[in-house]
């Protein structure tokens, strides 16, 4: 058991490390046990420093830059183990256009091994996908499923 | 293994059967505020097994089912169904489709069936054991709870890489 | 002071009642005291009822509803007693166009009697602005401003 | 009254001298992630008299301090200044024009200054007790939190609604 967890959180410490500069063009992330001689015990922390900021500790972070270095874990988890299928609500919110850009193209990298649900209310996300479903609630209060054509989602 | 098809009727906001028809790749869930999206995220959260009401932005298990609106009354059922496509047998089951279903009653009652047949949610919980499937796994990721990640405490980020493991 | 307190109570509930279905374009709201004998001990309670639904407990409202019956109170306790200036920090993020729409309508009628900040990504609240100040990093980890012109901005 | 100028120096990201000036009406705050809009309110939190760390998204007073990064090496003060007009006489002071500042240096020295004289806290809360400005009232509504005056206790609501009384 203890190997096990072992193999597995250096194989995502090592997509994290290596997924977070990519996603922040720059920077540099880890995955740290605080108590490595007893791993099933230890804690994991997060070490995230974004382009060209000193280290800091993760409550300094901007929004944006949270929920992209928590996006970056997410995808070094997929990494390790893919899932057949994932659900997102609206993991993009924050985001700005160029970092929305940049977890799009993930997103359809990693489309290959996991399905993706996403649910979004930003147009960029909505255009790279595969499909579309629209939820409605012409009836008050009753939610029914409509056919989208982009122009008029968002 | 990837999703089929989800059925949901009576379930939330859902008063009438209402049925998603997936394909591979990303399938993107849009529509005005309040219309029912994370309902959609609930459902599934719910067939593979979820068990705490505040899991599911409720305070009983009651509040899953349709409560009724302006122009229409309370119904007394939940039902979600998912298909899977299990041609890969990643599933530890001789189907090449299996599908889910739970169901839920006002007064407290709950039925699982696996491919139509009545079972236990252990059956449903021990298909999915191996699979990285499942309530507790990164399958649902609900709205807001993205910076869960970086918030939780150190021992919670170990329990995320053990279930990967 | 409970008298004081009573009658700011009064006003408030008031504005929120009014200001509720006209951000929602219809339903109901109310804020409720849960021991009316002790106004000073007293908790106050909201209730929401976007149009065409049931009441139902303020949890299973949708997030884009949090936000906007939030931002109904936030309007009502300004209705009482304006502000000079009060700073918002991406308090729009979760609301879809039309909602989006509303707010700004609302903000731009407030905009009168208090000065807003309001630290944004959607494009139709910058648009909607008196002016305009970008923050960016060019130098990496260290904040300018830039004057911006809005076909860049977002 | 009305926001007139805000001044900032070595606070949070700001390293260098950065002045926003505010006309009236609505002024919207845009840019990249990371890239220093929250720290602004929280400049204006801070210079108000703001006393937690954790509301300046820190974990002690020195992290308002800006702490250096690859091309500038840490500085020893952050300085805020807020100029207001005072035209309409809503501060109980003589002046047309009031500026506040607030440095603070990291040995955990505080400076406050009113129209460049130094004083104490307490006379800006004062100063500010019947205005409704100030580090509790609705003056700043950080990233996140408007959801919070839906979730606080109701004993906590009624604060919100004593403050404006
Ligand atoms: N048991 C129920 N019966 C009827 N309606 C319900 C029930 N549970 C929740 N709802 C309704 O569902 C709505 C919320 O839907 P949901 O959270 O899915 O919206 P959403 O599309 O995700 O919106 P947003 O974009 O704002 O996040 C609420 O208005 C709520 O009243
Ligand atoms: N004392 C400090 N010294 C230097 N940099 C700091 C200091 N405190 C915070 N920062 C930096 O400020 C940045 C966060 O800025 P801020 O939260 O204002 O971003 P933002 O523009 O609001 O972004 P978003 O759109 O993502 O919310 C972080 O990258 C952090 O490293
Ligand atoms: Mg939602
Ligand atoms: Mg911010």
């Amino acid at each position: 058991i203890a190997n096990r967890f072992r193999q597995t959180f250096a194989a995502v410490q090592g997509h994290f490390r290596a997924i977070f500069p990519r996603l922040f063009t720059g920077g540099q992330a880890d995955l740290v046990l605080t108590d490595p001689d007893n791993p099933l015990d230890s804690g994991v922390e997060i070490v995230a420093q974004p382009p060209g900021k000193r280290l800091t500790s993760l409550l300094l972070l901007s929004g944006g830059e949270r929920a992209l270095t928590a996006i970056a874990l997410l995808f070094a988890l997929l990494k390790a183990r893919p899932s057949p299928f994932c659900v997102l609500d609206e993991i993009d919110a924050s985001l700005d256009d160029a970092n929305l850009e940049r977890f799009i193209r993930f997103l359809r990298s990693y489309a290959e091994e996991t399905q993706f649900i996403i649910i979004t209310h930003q147009k960029a996300t909505m255009e790279a996908a595969d499909s579309l479903y629209g939820v409605t609630m012409q009836e008050l209060g009753v939610s029914r499923l409509v056919s989208v054509r982009l122009a008029e989602a968002s | 293994m990837h999703l089929k098809k989800l059925e949901i009727q009576g379930f939330k906001s859902f008063a009438d059967r209402t049925v998603l028809e997936f394909g591979s790749g990303v399938a993107a869930v849009v529509g005005p505020n309040g219309s029912g999206k994370s309902n959609i995220a609930d459902a599934i959260r719910w067939v593979l097994g979820e068990q705490s009401p505040r899991q599911l932005r409720g305070q009983k298990m009651e509040d899953v089912i349709f409560a009724g609106s302006e122009s229409r009354r309370a119904v007394g059922m939940a039902e979600v169904t998912l298909l899977l496509d299990n041609a890969d047998g990643a599933l530890p089951i001789e189907f090449s489709e299996v599908s889910i279903t739970r169901r839920s009653y006002r007064d407290g009652e709950n039925e699982y069936l696996l491919n139509n047949v009545q079972c236990r949610l252990r059956d449903i919980t021990e298909l999915f054991l191996d699979s990285r499937v499942g309530k507790d796994a990164l399958t649902v990721i609900g709205q807001g709870k993205i910076d869960e990640i970086l918030s939780v405490k150190g021992e919670e980020r170990r329990d995320l890489i053990e279930e990967v493991a």
